[in-house]
């Protein structure tokens, strides 16, 4: 069966549509058949990296790696229908005139939507960023400010719960979620020991394994407009060489695709 | 009238309710008569910076400054509704048995709602927030990657220039429309210059004044569980003294203050 990778978070701004973009590249980039679905339809973040892409790959003919098929969706206002939109993306994308793709990327919009919802239920691993911010943890768990412990699980961490009950009853099946720290600085020792500490504690409560993640570097979005990657940049047609700080930040993104278990039949 | 000063961008995670909390605190701060409406309210960061706030004074009494009045207000499903109960909350929490407030500060969430859209009409002053980054930017304008030229203004863009024509047609007001860049890094100097320069292009064709805005300090976030800001931290209860990166981020958080025109009569 394909292996459907969602990455969401109803928070704001943790950088989902940005791990979207790079794993999807990333998994390409290792030869396997992708296809890629943005449940965040209105605002695009992951379709305009694809057009963009498609568009840099017209013009240079540097022969990047595009999805085998991309779908986007917005809300209609019927929450059913949304929920068969997304069973119907999910099939086409996966069956052979479709593109025949065997890893779906899925990227979710920063608030709560059928869309967001049905895309959820149907994976089999969820990549959850943050920011390494109290403020971001929030939607996760609450914490108590005296005695700095975790008090109960928040809104999405009960998105989350309802997407597995969905998963397990529908097939079975599992989510394998992962948490990933991102947009990580070297500064604010305390804060990033705090950070570790609390999702550290909060990774076997809520079922996700923590990944230490990506750090802010400005590789990972000043190259937006041409849909590329630091991964693509030694390619023939982009033609450039690879800094000291792009060399850290591949691998990161190969400690994050390595964490992923994408599953035998799909290798 | 009261002023009413709105936080607003549909992107996710641009900091709207880090700069709503902190700027209803600065301006309790100065003296004015403050309220606060949480348009996000399923997310509620604003309303649980405000309930930590309360709650640290509970335990402290240190005298912190509380807003006289706090709504939070979250999707019913019916649209009408839901701008009836925006209108509703304004009135009440600037009445004089709400609270009196003569400003009030709008957060709202990241992304398309009722809620968003009514509280943006009612907006005296807008203030969006946005990370220098091309993915941000892509919310307000579409780039041309080749000409790096603005090609068209884009969805939120499009929503404010919406909220501009209701607001005239109530009752001939005008918005003044404050973009912000911020979580600033002192490194990556050429996308630094890129996006000063493509906002600096955009301003003029949008309607909006650029102000340069915060930089990216953790004093900005790590004090989210106390509802405390740093201006704060001099308070007798809070006993806390300022560190030369605290002064600089005050003068930063001063000069956003200074931008924004509150109009004679809130004065
Ligand atoms: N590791 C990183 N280094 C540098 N910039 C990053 C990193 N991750 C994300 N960003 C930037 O942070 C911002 C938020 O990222 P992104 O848009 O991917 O988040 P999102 O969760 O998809 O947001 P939304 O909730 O709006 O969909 C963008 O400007 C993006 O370019
Ligand atoms: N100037 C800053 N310095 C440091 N951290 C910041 C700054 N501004 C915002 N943050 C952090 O960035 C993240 C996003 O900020 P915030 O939640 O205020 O954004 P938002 O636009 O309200 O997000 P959403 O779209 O989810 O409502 C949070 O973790 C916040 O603590
Ligand atoms: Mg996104
Ligand atoms: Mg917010």
């Amino acid at each position: 069966a394909p292996h459907i990778l969602v990455v969401g978070n109803e928070k704001g701004g943790t950088g989902k549509s940005t791990i979207a973009f790079h794993i999807a590249v990333a998994l390409m980039d290792a030869g396997l058949p992708v296809a890629t679905l943005d449940l965040d339809g209105r605002q695009g973040s992951l379709t305009r990296y694809i057009e963009n892409r498609c568009g840099f790959e017209e013009l240079r003919n540097a022969g990047l790696p595009i999805p085998l098929g991309h779908r986007s969706l917005a809300p209609s206002g019927d929450a059913m229908a949304d929920a068969r939109a997304v069973d119907h993306a999910l099939a086409e994308l996966t069956s052979a005139e479709g593109g025949g793709a065997r890893v779906v990327v899925v990227d979710t919009p920063g608030s709560d939507s059928a869309l967001s919802r049905r895309g959820h239920a149907w994976a089999d691993t969820l990549i959850t960023p943050l920011n390494d911010s109290l403020v971001d943890l929030d939607v996760l768990a609450l914490v108590d400010v005296q005695s700095d412990r975790i008090v109960r699980p928040s809104h999405y961490a009960a998105m989350v719960w309802e997407a597995k009950q969905a998963r397990a009853q529908a097939d079975g099946g599992e989510i394998q979620w992962i948490v990933l720290r991102n947009r990580l600085s070297n500064l604010n020792a305390h804060n990033k020991r705090e950070m570790a500490r609390l999702l550290g504690q909060l990774g076997p409560r809520l079922g996700f394994t923590l990944i230490a993640g990506l750090s802010e570097r400005v590789i990972f979005r000043e190259l937006f407009l041409a849909g590329l990657t630091l991964l693509d940049l030694r390619r023939a047609g982009v033609g450039q060489s690879l800094t000291m700080s792009h060399i850290t930040a591949r691998n990161e993104l190969r400690a994050l695709l390595k964490a992923i278990n994408l599953g035998r039949r799909v290798r």
